[in-house]
């Protein structure tokens, strides 16, 4: 929407009603910190600011476009919108973005079908004009998450839109992340320049390595290569597919000598949260008693060059495959990432340690990674309604979980990715409270785009309600697996208890499931993590200035009002009352250019009235003046007419 | 164990689109789920 009265400032003050799903909470807790690490808008508490977002659970998934300056503006998470693009979505109308098919150019791109639009649903189908909305520059976008699916608003079983190229019919209408082209608008509309969580990224395509540099002090080099003896034959952001690029980092362990270490260290990063997430491939070739260490070099006044903190050995033995590693840091000073390879073995032989696609950013790192191998073939040749689990993991909040998956989809779900999260108990386990409580597990399939910013990775989040029934039964949903649960043989030949699954059928379409990189070199990652989310059932604080004492200017201190006087007085549009001088009055909202008054802050005034009184005023005297002008013009005809008839009379007889 | 706790589809297995949600719930709102402000619907 064009008008800058409609931006938000680039931090929202937001407050999250009680009345939201406690899963709906943690989603929009993960739909920010999505903003934050591709866009340069934030998020934080209201603390009292003028105007905010109040999210609560209406009756569904809705929001105004733009900052409408209301002070407590109002954004709906209902049931079952608690999906963390539907939350994006929402808060890019709040942004001040309308729906992508809306725009004026909107017929360039596709055809709607006006007679398969339900009855009396035709307006939503309206577009802008090019002076009240801007595609702000940006080609139109087949993939935003802002445009309607081919489905929308049908009456019948054909599609209301119709894209001019075939190829996006069943692209519009993706609901899973931002697209490319919308953080492009988004970063347009706002001036950012980056994203407030993001740090860095390296695919290794350009020469200059994203300002990597060779360590001091070691024996040997990482090279940049292409391909690299003893594997791997391809890098990993390309899988080799483009001839003349796809380009990774090499340490030939295999060539050095014993004990020869091989340094590569990132540019200087500047934290600002304290914590980091760094994510890489790694293609371990090397021997088998080769390492790869993580450290980090932080500087300040006592270390200006730099001292190097261990952070963890990257263990495994070499597997010929591209592996997904998570390192969490810590990190609160300058620093830079250091890779440091070492040749423990002995001997001479062709391999060694690669490095590709390295993304640093200030999040926190998903737990477990679930890799499940040649998903094309698992997907196409599992039968509906048959599932494979993924390992147990056991997460730091103490509780052990499985994800479940029918690469198929569960009954009645064709063509169609169901997953599902179950808790896992051993026999003998102890320490876990029963039902679990509050604890949000989320299974995310990962886009392996290159860039974390430019992922469009499908995740599901579900909630362990304690007080969660299961269906028909007075049990707890979320009890103790070896009540709830059935008895399960792990591979390995030992035994535990998998209790019941709570997910969805319609987790992802595998035609979304064959788009992007979410199966590359013919495997599929899925990132799962549980999460303690039981402060999320505390009430967000109010901000304190409503609670404080207010002083006004005219030096009286007025206390906050005893119960008994102001329950007579009633004061709307947010009045807060108050006692002035021991009698209750009220105090009205006031925004930047309008402000309610009156005895109970009834009415509402603004700079508009103001003009518009001055308006109606200056005009009434030029009415006023009109008239005057009129009567004076015809009062003077007919005085000069009168005039005239007198001396044009005939002097017949006058002398008579 | 006793008898099997059925898994829990928070879906109930239909694949809701925002403006499938908001529809059922009777909001009929501009374009599916968009809020105008009294100025705005004055306009329009």
């Amino acid at each position: 929407i064009i008008g800058d009265e409609y931006r938000w400032p680039k931090t929202i003050p937001y407050y999250m009603e009680d009345d939201l799903e406690i899963n709906a909470k943690g989603v929009i807790l993960k739909a920010f910190e999505q903003y934050r690490l591709k866009t340069c808008i934030d998020f934080k508490p209201w603390s009292g600011e003028a105007n905010y977002i109040s999210i609560f659970k209406g009756g569904g998934c809705f929001s105004s476009v733009g900052n409408r300056r209301v002070g407590k503006q109002s954004l709906s998470i209902g049931s079952n919108c608690d999906r963390i693009a539907t939350i994006e979505h929402e808060f890019l109308h709040a942004l001040g973005f309308w729906h992508e098919q809306s725009r004026a150019d909107r017929d360039d791109y596709v055809n709607i079908m006006w007679d398969r639009i339900s009855e009396g649903k035709e307006h939503n189908f309206n577009t802008y004009n090019d002076n009240t909305s801007s595609s702000l520059g940006v080609p139109y976008d087949y993939g935003s998450m802002m445009h309607y699916s081919k489905n929308a608003f049908r009456n019948g079983t054909e599609p209301t839109i119709v894209t001019k190229i075939p190829a996006f019919s069943d692209v519009i209408g993706q609901r899973m992340e931002f697209s490319d082209s919308d953080l492009l608008k988004l970063h347009r509309l706002y001036n950012c320049t980056q994203g407030s969580t993001f740090l860095d990224s390296c695919d290794f395509e350009r020469e200059n390595i994203c300002g990597m540099i060779q360590g001091q002090g070691d024996k040997a080099d990482w090279v940049r290569v292409a391909k690299a003896d003893g594997g791997p034959n391809t890098d990993y952001s390309n899988m080799g597919k483009c001839t003349g690029s796809g380009y990774f980092m090499h340490f030939s362990t295999g060539t050095a000598n014993t004990g020869d270490t091989a340094l590569l260290e990132s540019r200087l990063l500047y934290p600002k949260r304290g914590y980091q997430c760094l994510q890489f491939f790694y293609y371990n070739s090397a021997g088998p008693s080769d390492s790869l260490k993580i450290h980090v070099r932080e500087y300040d006044n006592a270390n200006p060059n730099g001292k190097l903190r261990f952070i963890k050995t990257i263990d495994g033995s070499p597997q010929d495959l591209w592996q997904l590693h998570h390192v969490s840091l810590d990190v609160k000073k300058k620093f830079r990432v250091v890779f440091q390879g070492t040749k423990e073995g002995s001997g001479t032989f062709a391999g060694g340690q690669s490095l590709d696609d390295i993304n640093l950013s200030e999040t926190t790192c998903p737990e477990f990674i679930w890799r499940v191998k040649n998903f094309s073939h698992v997907m196409e040749n599992t039968p509906t309604n048959t599932s494979i689990f993924s390992p147990p993991f056991t997460s730091k909040e103490g509780y052990t979980f499985q994800m479940e998956l029918y690469p198929s989809g569960k009954a009645g779900s064709p063509g169609e990715l169901s997953a599902y999260a179950h808790l896992v108990a051993r026999e003998g386990d102890t320490g876990q409270i029963w039902p679990c409580p509050w604890k949000q597990i989320t299974m995310m399939l990962m886009d392996q785009h290159p860039h974390i910013q430019k992922r469009m990775s499908n995740q599901r989040s579900v909630t362990t309600d304690p007080n969660m029934k299961a269906t028909d039964s007075d049990r707890f949903f979320w009890d103790d697996p070896r009540k709830v649960g059935v008895e399960v043989t792990h591979t390995d030949g030992s035994k535990y208890f998998r209790g019941p699954g709570s997910g969805t059928a319609v987790y992802l379409t595998h035609l979304r499931a064959k788009s992007r990189d979410f199966i590359k070199g013919g495997d599929a990652i899925f990132l799962l993590t549980m999460e303690d989310v039981s402060h999320l059932t505390v009430t967000q604080p109010l901000p304190s200035t409503t609670q404080q004492p207010v002083t006004t200017a005219v030096t009286t201190t007025v206390t906050t009002a005893p119960i008994n006087l102001c329950l007579s007085v009633q004061c709307l549009n947010n009045g807060v009352c108050m006692v002035d001088e021991g009698k209750a009055a009220c105090r009205c909202v006031v925004g930047d250019d309008w402000w309610y008054y009156g005895d109970s802050c009834q009415y509402k005034g603004s700079i508009m009235d103001k003009t518009t009184l001055a308006l109606a005023s200056s005009l009434s005297v030029l009415g006023v003046m009109l008239l005057v002008t009129a009567v004076s013009v015809i009062c003077l005809k007919k005085k000069y007419k009168k005039h005239a008839n007198n001396s044009s009379v005939v002097m017949e007889n006058i002398s008579a | 164990p006793t008898t099997n706790v059925l898994d829990y589809d928070v879906d109930s297995g239909r694949d809701l689109d925002i403006f499938d949600i908001n529809e059922e719930a009777g909001l009929n709102l501009v374009e599916g789920d968009i809020v105008l402000d009294e100025r705005q619907t004055r306009n329009s």
